[in-house]
């Protein structure tokens, strides 16, 4: 390209470098270098400066993709269903989100269906107290899928608007546990439709979080991402591929371990963030 | 695999009787990417590539009859001897309570690596007890006690007090309780959170902990660095404990810390369950990050 030669191969190696340190990987860092280098020649641009922008805005575009916002169900209870790996922060994410809702006038239950791991089932009742909402659970080492179940059962009897679904953490790897959450959604959907399956991924995690929106894509319909964890170093820079390859939006990013930690996902704030 | 774009490389450049420079570069771009696609830190990456090929050129194994064979000796051997250390085993020398902490960042599976550690010494005839000391966490506590149930140790901590107090009780109650060793659960944090790495400094400086151990998830990614370069800076540590193992992260993360700070990865964590903890072994890492 022609812009190209403007700038030196010193150039392009130091963009490619920031893209790879943010997780972005080689195979899309070489992709958004090619994508900016095409617009460089098209906009016939010769300034570095102008050419960090032009970085900047093919990072936005490429994150740009489907909608943001909680998809609400129009015709009865909306349900959330959180997923992802271990440790990831689904149980606080579901916290932020309840407040979140609250505070949009919303009414939301949680459910405890995560009722395998150590004290996973207190933790959720110590958030939902703490954010004001009820939450659904039974014995710890009972089904799952039951949990889920009886929630939206109580949400229809009381006129709730939202039941957000803790599940414990799993790796993708595990056969079992992912033909477990397919079932978590399939006797849901008895009653109503899952409208959002939202995929909480850590933002320091690096490559493999390909392969973890793949999988849980393909086990039981990813429709978000909540990216956490955004408050540290690791820039999450995966979810440039990951939106790329799948096509799912990122919906929220975790800022904090707090209530109010959570912020709608903004593309251009993003991009800004990861060439800072 | 590796092996498999290499002969692939090579089959092209068959013919020639030396590669040239470009040619040279061919091949090494290969390994680069196998490591960067392994989460391996871009300039480790780079760093370990150059080492490759100095030995790769140096012992002329890019014009041998099975260069891409050799060129997978090479960097199999290079990784194995930089993962691998001495220094794998626990401190426990020293006046009792032999002290051991558990610092990381969140989620990385510290609460569960302390249980597992536990379970495991008491296997090996110690006695150990348990110290919640993560005050901020809702249900840490409960988690760490419901853990020691389980595997038969005794569970100290509260969230209704400070951390150095719990350590301090603790302490206190296992020497007058015979336990030998104290296993001390802390709160996930930042490395940029200069209030919570003040936290474990001063744990750290009061009790001296023969052990600090810090937990990694193993898909972590370019950060690692960050982390524990930060972690080590701030507070020193002994030795790493890389977790979720039995997932399919290739698990990079574990070079670019041992090659940055040069502190042993001494456990790895491949489960959920209690029993789930091994040792660290540098050869199997290497082959998983070399996919
Ligand atoms: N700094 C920071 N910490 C977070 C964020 N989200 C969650 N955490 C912390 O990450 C840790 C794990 O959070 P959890 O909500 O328990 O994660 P989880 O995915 O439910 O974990 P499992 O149920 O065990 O799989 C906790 O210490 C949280 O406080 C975030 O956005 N920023
Ligand atoms: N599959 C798998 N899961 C693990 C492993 N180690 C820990 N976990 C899980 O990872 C999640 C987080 O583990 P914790 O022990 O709560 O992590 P933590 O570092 O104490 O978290 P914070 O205290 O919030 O910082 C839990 O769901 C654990 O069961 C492992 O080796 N393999
Ligand atoms: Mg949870
Ligand atoms: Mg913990």
């Amino acid at each position: 390209a022609l812009a190209a030669r403007r700038f030196d191969e010193d150039f392009w190696e130091n963009a490619e470098e920031i893209l790879i340190s943010a997780d972005v990987g080689l195979p899309m860092s070489v992709e958004v270098v090619e994508a900016v280098k095409t617009r460089l020649t098209a906009l016939k641009v010769k300034e570095p400066e102008e050419a960090l922008q032009a970085f900047k805005d093919v990072v936005a575009e490429k994150l740009s993709v489907g909608e943001t916002g909680i998809k609400f169900n129009p015709d009865g209870v909306t349900v959330i269903l959180v997923v992802g790996v271990n440790g990831t922060g689904k149980t606080t994410t579901i916290a932020k989100l309840a407040n979140y809702m609250h505070e949009q006038g919303k009414t939301v239950i949680l459910a405890a269906a995560d009722t395998f791991r150590a004290a996973a089932i207190e933790q959720l009742e110590v958030w939902g107290e703490r954010v004001g909402v009820h939450t659904v659970k039974h014995r710890p080492g009972s089904d799952s899928a039951a949990v889920a179940y009886d929630a939206v059962e109580a949400a229809q009897a009381r006129g709730i608007d939202a039941v957000i679904v803790d599940t414990a953490g799993r790796l993708h790897t595990k056969v079992n546990l992912m033909e477990e959450l397919r079932k978590i959604k399939r006797i849901v959907e008895r009653k109503v439709p899952v409208t959002e399956v939202l995929l909480v991924l850590d933002a320091t995690t690096g490559q493999n979080g390909l392969i973890q929106a793949r999988q849980f894509k393909e086990t039981v319909g990813v429709t978000g991402i909540v990216l956490t964890k955004l408050d540290g170093t690791a820039k999450g820079g995966i979810v440039v591929a990951i939106e790329h390859e799948l096509g799912i939006p990122i919906k929220f990013i975790g800022v904090g371990e707090k209530m109010h930690d959570l912020l709608p996902f903004d593309p251009t704030g993003f991009a800004e963030a990861l060439f800072s | 695999s590796l092996t498999d774009r290499l002969q692939d490389v090579f089959k092209r450049l068959r013919g020639h009787a030396k590669l040239s420079e470009k040619q040279v570069q061919e091949v090494m771009r290969e390994i680069r990417l196998a490591l960067l696609e392994a989460d391996v830190n871009f300039k480790v990456a780079k760093e370990f590539v150059s080492q490759v090929q100095e030995r790769a050129v140096g012992q002329e194994v890019l014009q041998s009859l099975t260069p891409a064979q050799q060129v997978i000796k090479i960097v199999n051997e290079e990784m194995v001897e930089l993962l691998g250390s001495k220094e794998n085993a626990v401190n426990f020398s020293g006046k009792l309570p032999v002290t051991i902490m558990l610092i990381g960042l969140q989620g990385s599976g510290k609460t569960t690596a302390a249980a597992k550690l536990a379970r495991h010494l008491k296997s090996k005839g110690r006695s150990p007890m348990l110290v919640a000391a993560d005050v901020y966490r809702p249900a840490a506590v409960e988690q760490l006690k419901v853990l020691g149930e389980k595997i038969g140790v005794e569970v100290t901590g509260s969230a209704n007090q400070k951390p150095l107090d719990i350590v301090e009780k603790a302490v206190k109650a296992a020497l007058k309780a015979g336990h030998d060793t104290v296993i001390i659960d802390t709160a996930g944090r930042l490395h940029i959170d200069s209030e919570m790495m003040q936290e474990i400094s001063q744990i750290k400086k009061r009790f001296k902990p023969q052990e600090i151990l810090l937990t990694v998830d193993a898909m972590t990614g370019q950060d690692a660095v960050n982390v524990a370069l930060a972690f080590k800076e701030q507070v020193d540590f002994d030795g790493i404990v890389l977790t979720k193992l039995d997932g399919d992260a290739r698990g990079g993360a574990a070079l670019s810390m041992r090659a940055v700070t040069g502190k042993p990865i001494k456990f790895a964590s491949v489960g959920e369950k209690l029993e789930d903890l091994e040792p660290f072994y540098p050869d199997r890492m290497a082959s998983r990050i070399l996919g």
